[in-house]
């Protein structure tokens, strides 16, 4: 099964 | 102080309703461009974005920036207390504590008004890449949404795939599996049942189930829906709004 991501990891914090 | 009012009460309500489930507290920015949110659900897989532009509001006000922070359960409940085909008007002070919601019959003899209470919210707003899409698939909303629904029985995730001769929607789970494939076509007479492929190069992405058909909430928003996908990134479907827009990203999910 694949893995779900976060978008934390794509997407730039501040 | 803001003041913003727009001519159906309906309008507020759908969007408030397609992105309830997904985040409960947030913060709207008021600008004097409009109002506008973004914040994540709480496991930070997905992203809700949305942007009502002043042009869209029969009368906007907005002289100083203010972050309403709001709890969408309460907003909704307010909500509901206005006809869809209501005159709506937000108000809030530059430092106020509550959001004034006004509803105002078509005939214009009956007036409500409630104030919710606004909350203080720590919330981060992240960095949106620019991203160059490999793939942009405009559809019917309603399409995309049967699709969703009809797959979440059969799967947790759904496999889209884009080529220049169609997209092809496929999941598989434990009691067998299913695809549907859309070509592109084009109807000059009734253009919102059309559906457009615009391609750089074949993509294929892994999504949740569940997320995207949270996303289809907003289908009564917009008669057609745009799907943006690079390989290895998260999707961006995007409901266009008379003025502005309501984004939804998801994180794709990765073989290991």
């Amino acid at each position: 099964q694949p893995s779900q991501q976060t978008l934390t990891r794509f997407f730039a914090r501040p | 102080m803001l003041e913003g009012k727009l001519e159906q009460a309906s309008l507020f309500k759908k969007v408030v309703e397609a992105v309830r489930e997904l985040v409960q507290d947030c913060n709207f920015d008021c600008t004097e461009n409009g109002l506008a949110l973004q914040a994540m659900d709480t496991s930070h897989v997905s992203l809700v974005s949305l942007l009502l532009t002043a042009d869209g509001f029969s009368e906007y006000r907005c002289d100083r920036n203010l972050a309403l922070g709001i709890n969408l359960v309460s907003l909704t409940k307010i909500l509901r207390c206005g006809n869809n085909e209501d005159i709506l008007t937000l108000e809030a002070g530059d430092s106020a504590d509550s959001l004034v919601v006004r509803f105002e019959n078509t005939q214009q003899d009956r007036m409500s008004e409630y104030a919710l209470k606004l909350m203080d919210i720590d919330q981060e707003h992240l960095g949106i890449p620019e991203t160059e899409y490999a793939a942009s698939i405009t559809m019917p909303s309603t399409e995309f949404q049967r699709i969703c629904r009809d797959m979440q029985s059969i799967s947790e995730s759904i496999t889209i795939d884009c080529t220049k001769g169609g997209v092809k929607f496929t999941c598989e789970g434990d009691i067998g599996s299913g695809s549907v494939t859309l070509k592109p076509n084009s109807s000059a007479d009734k253009p919102e049942l059309c559906t457009k492929i615009d391609l750089s190069e074949p993509v294929s992405l892994t999504l949740s189930t569940k997320y995207l058909l949270n996303f289809c909430k907003a289908t009564g928003l917009s008669q057609q829906v745009t799907l943006k996908l690079a390989d290895e990134n998260p999707i961006l479907v995007e409901y266009p709004l008379s003025a502005g827009h309501l984004r939804f990203y998801l994180a794709p999910k990765l073989d290991e």
